[in-house]
């Protein structure tokens, strides 16, 4: 959950008026406005340029223009149509594409338009997301990069958790001693408010100069205050939401096997950082825990044959192991998680594991299978037969070469899930990270229940596990507009016992919790449900049974479209006003997916690299004379 | 002659060299679903050099297109275009251009010749010309294949079979022969092949000089990289 920002970007000509973040967070519901305002000083028309980036899980929901008193809005389309306008554009020689990746977790959105001399345009985006926890935290990130000085410069954030907030923390990484002092942050029990507003002289990198400090990362980090196991359910305008992360619950032992590439193509630093990082998380197992490490290339080899608990002489062992894995040969997935898999399921059956205890087999990997099996379905295919469905995969995709969708639906159809290591400094601690988030199951099998008279649609109920610092959402819509309460149970296994909590949902009365707020968003919940849903439906059209998958494309489609959000199916479409010569331009605003980011990062790593010597982006095959 | 496959996404090439004896014909590329077939000719040195190694080169190439019923002859001293039941000759010697409707061909004197066949496949092809006086080479021809992404899955050949991507890992490096030029192994195709870090060329932007391509180097005819081995793809006539 970030946010990324640069304002309307400028030439001498063009004065940029102000530029406003303003993000106001409803039950980590988070609806964020951006606008910039400038004006074309120039004696001649000229372009003028708005840039922003927005986190990649946000869905873009409204963009507007206003120049000379008339406004231009965006509108979303399912995205076969609006091709048809784009590939006019194209075709006229415009630029259409509207969003690109952006480092990892950003994408940005770029428009220009024509503006006449000594005219103002004000450009509006929009969108929302759902802020997930991650490590005992929500955090919203505000990348800014002005380019210059801003006539009006503010982050504005606002923040309401009837839960109450148990810290919200905002710093920047741009902050000098004399910056600290504006940031401005209002805590009270149920609200924040977080505001930063330099003034045009507070943003020159030196008295009388024309630069500006302002660039970098604004974050705001918060949590809430966790009372009760059956965690927090609020009813608002015919639609519920319960966020369930119940505090002090005993972790779970886990058993888990890790399963590293050391193939050839892992040769120098990445195989480097593996070993780092598979040092780093051995220390932090815990004694309960039980481990394996299967190191594959061609050939598969286990450390031990079978798992091992986790006390320091083991542990000292298994350091020692790892720090000798050496990269060699070619990548053979499929057979290594099989025994993965097999080891796990032979300890199960010859009770060598804590009968309450979690098995999970982690995947460390950074290329396509091209030893053994290839084809990935059929690896996906004996993967999900031979764990039946009793233990989570988890893969880490390392690199760009690495097919990422393969691993994302194969962790999906295994109960775990799949995440991108990207090549840098800080692989290291990416890996450790993503180890961190899932190495402390709570509760797994986790069913929370709302009965049937009372819920409608509902989102995903059920979850395979609940980690420690995280949290499980779940919300529907109440099949009386007018229901104020129903019955809630939530069942999981724990450690040492089942866990089993029930109790009453109650409608919170907004106008008691903010007395002094008339109007938050009221349809927050509505549209947070709708986000959830339309996330999960897009999840099982690309993991999901076949039969499922037409029906939840379709319905993913259907929703984007009512709720009016840029997603992977729809586009939106801007008509920018006429140009000189009568023509007017639509653009389109995409939602990119994960393999669409990876491409463009592929292109932007050959063009980035000092040693690339192609000269071109299609490959060429030749044949020549020496 | 050098074959050099650039993978933009590994960041990386591959090259190998193919000799045989001048006059054999090898297929370089044949798609059976879009009817399109490469074949080149080799032919070697006018008299065996000092250092008693005969190279070849590329001296003809015959390109057909089955669907758009074209057929390209292009040789050393010049290039003939069949087309119903026409054919049409240009040379080396003139800058010239051909537009037709499914076939656009554009000669840069004494340079290259750059095909475009609609919907199907762009290359150029390049002349290489040596002093005629030269004691020992001759001219020669150099094909590079600019855009592959319209052959099917079937396409094959000495450079076809490379259009739909390749699998490999290199691992082990090792010092070789030279300093500059280390060795490792290759995993590919099921195969362990010991290949050298070398340079290859590529004359697209500069004929005479080339640019250096750094590459992975496959001895012995590319054998455990390509499919089969080079005689697999010797071929009895041009077209």
């Amino acid at each position: 959950p970030r946010r990324q920002t640069r304002g309307a970007t400028t030439s001498l000509q063009v004065e940029v008026q102000s530029v406003t973040m303003d993000c106001t967070v409803t039950s980590r519901f988070a609806h964020t406005v951006m606008t910039s305002k400038a004006l074309n000083k120039a004696n001649s028309s000229q372009e003028i340029f708005f840039e922003v980036e927005l986190p990649k899980t946000a869905f873009i929901s409204n963009f507007s223009m206003e120049i000379e008193g008339q406004v231009y809005v965006g509108e979303v389309k399912e995205k076969e149509k609006a091709k048809k306008q784009y590939e006019k554009a194209v075709s006229s020689g415009q630029t259409a594409g509207l969003v690109k990746a952006s480092g990892r977790t950003m994408e940005k959105f770029s428009v220009s338009v024509n503006i006449a001399s000594k005219s103002e345009v004000t450009f509006v985006l929009t969108y929302e997301e759902l802020l997930q926890r991650k490590k005992g935290q929500y955090e919203i990130l505000t990348r800014v990069k002005p380019k210059s000085l801003v006539q009006e410069f503010k982050i504005v954030t606002n923040i309401y958790e009837p839960q109450g907030l148990a810290f919200v923390d905002a710093t920047a990484t741009f902050l000098s001693n004399d910056l600290l002092p504006l940031v401005e942050k209002t805590v009270t029990d149920k609200k924040a408010h977080i505001s930063f507003s330099p003034t045009i002289e507070q943003q020159r990198t030196c008295p009388g100069c024309d630069g500006t400090v302002i660039d970098g990362d604004f974050f705001v980090r918060y949590d809430v205050n966790r009372a009760g196991t059956l965690g927090d359910i609020q009813i608002v305008n015919g639609y519920f939401v319960h966020f369930f992360a119940p505090p002090d619950l005993p972790r779970v032992p886990k058993n888990a096997v890790f399963v590293i590439d050391k193939s050839g193509s892992m040769f120098g630093r990445k195989i480097e950082q593996t070993r780092e990082a598979l040092l780093a998380i051995l220390k932090d197992l815990h004694k309960e825990d039980y481990f394996a490490l299967i190191e594959f290339d061609h050939q598969i080899s286990a450390w031990k044959e079978s798992l091992t608990r986790a006390t320091m002489d083991n542990l000292a062992e298994a350091m020692n192991y790892v720090k000798n894995i050496r990269d060699q040969g070619a990548t053979d997935i499929n057979a290594a998680l099989l025994r993965a898999v097999n080891m796990l399921a032979k300890d199960r059956q010859e009770n060598r594991l804590p009968e309450r205890s979690i098995d999970m087999i982690i995947l460390l990997t950074d290329g396509m299978p091209n030893s053994g099996e290839h084809n990935t379905m059929r690896i996906q295919e004996n993967v999900r037969a031979a764990t039946g469905g009793n233990m989570s995969l988890f893969c880490l995709g390392f690199g760009n070469d690495v097919d990422y969708s393969f691993l994302d639906v194969m962790s999906k159809q295994n109960k775990g899930l799949a995440r991108r290591i990207f090549e840098a400094a800080d692989a290291t601690l990416q890996l450790q990270g993503f180890y961190e988030e899932v190495a402390n199951p709570l509760l797994s099998e986790v069913d929370l229940h709302y009965p049937d008279n009372a819920v409608d649609v509902l989102t995903t109920n059920h979850f395979n596990q609940l980690f420690n610092g995280s949290e499980i959402v779940v919300a529907g819509r109440l099949r009386d507009d007018h229901m104020d309460n129903f019955m809630v149970e939530v069942m999981g296994q724990g450690f040492e016992e089942d866990f089993k909590v029930q109790g009453q949902a109650s409608a919170v009365d907004w106008g008691v919790l903010y007395p002094d707020e008339d109007y938050i968003f009221g349809d927050f919940t509505e549209r947070l449900w709708a986000y959830l849903t339309i996330q999960q439906l897009l999840d099982t059209s690309r993991s999901g049974e076949p039969n499922e998958k037409a029906n939840a494309t379709a319905k993913a489609l259907e929703m984007s479209l009512q709720y009016n959000f840029v997603t992977p199916l729809t586009s939106m479409v801007v008509t920018k006003p006429e140009t000189e010569d009568g023509t007017d331009s639509p653009l389109i605003a995409d939602k990119l997916t994960e393999e669409q980011r990876q491409q463009s990062e592929r292109v932007a790593h050959r063009y980035s690299s000092p040693s690339s010597y192609m000269p071109q982006l299609q490959p060429t095959y030749l044949v020549d004379g020496d | 002659p050098h074959f050099i496959i650039e993978l933009p996404d590994k960041n990386d090439a591959l090259c190998f060299n193919i000799n045989d004896r001048p006059g054999t014909i090898f297929n370089l590329v044949r798609d059976p679903e879009s009817g399109i077939s490469v074949n080149g000719q080799i032919i070697g040195d006018k008299k065996t050099p000092p250092n008693g190694k005969i190279n070849t080169y590329f001296w003809r190439f015959g390109i057909v297109h089955q669907t758009l019923g074209v057929r390209l002859m292009v040789s050393t001293q010049d290039i003939s275009v069949f087309q119903g039941g026409k054919r049409v000759k240009l040379l080396w010697s003139d800058t010239a251009s051909l537009k037709r409707p499914n076939m656009d061909l554009l000669v840069q004197k004494d340079r290259s010749l750059t095909v475009t066949l609609k919907d199907s496949v762009k290359f150029v092809i390049l002349l290489h010309k040596v002093w005629q006086k030269h004691p020992y080479h001759r001219d020669y021809l150099g094909f590079y294949t600019l855009d592959t992404h319209l052959f099917s899955s079937s396409v094959h050949g000495l450079l076809g079979q490379f259009y739909n991507g390749i699998e490999y890992e290199v691992t082990d490096l090792r010092p070789g022969a030279t300093p500059e030029k280390p060795d490792a192994t290759m995993y590919v195709r099921g195969h362990e092949l010991n290949v050298t870090r070398g340079l290859q060329r590529d004359f697209r932007r500069d004929v005479k000089n080339g640019e250096d391509v750094p590459c992975w180097f496959i001895h012995s005819n590319g054998n455990g990289l390509i499919d089969g081995d080079a005689t697999d793809y010797i071929v009895s006539g041009l077209f």
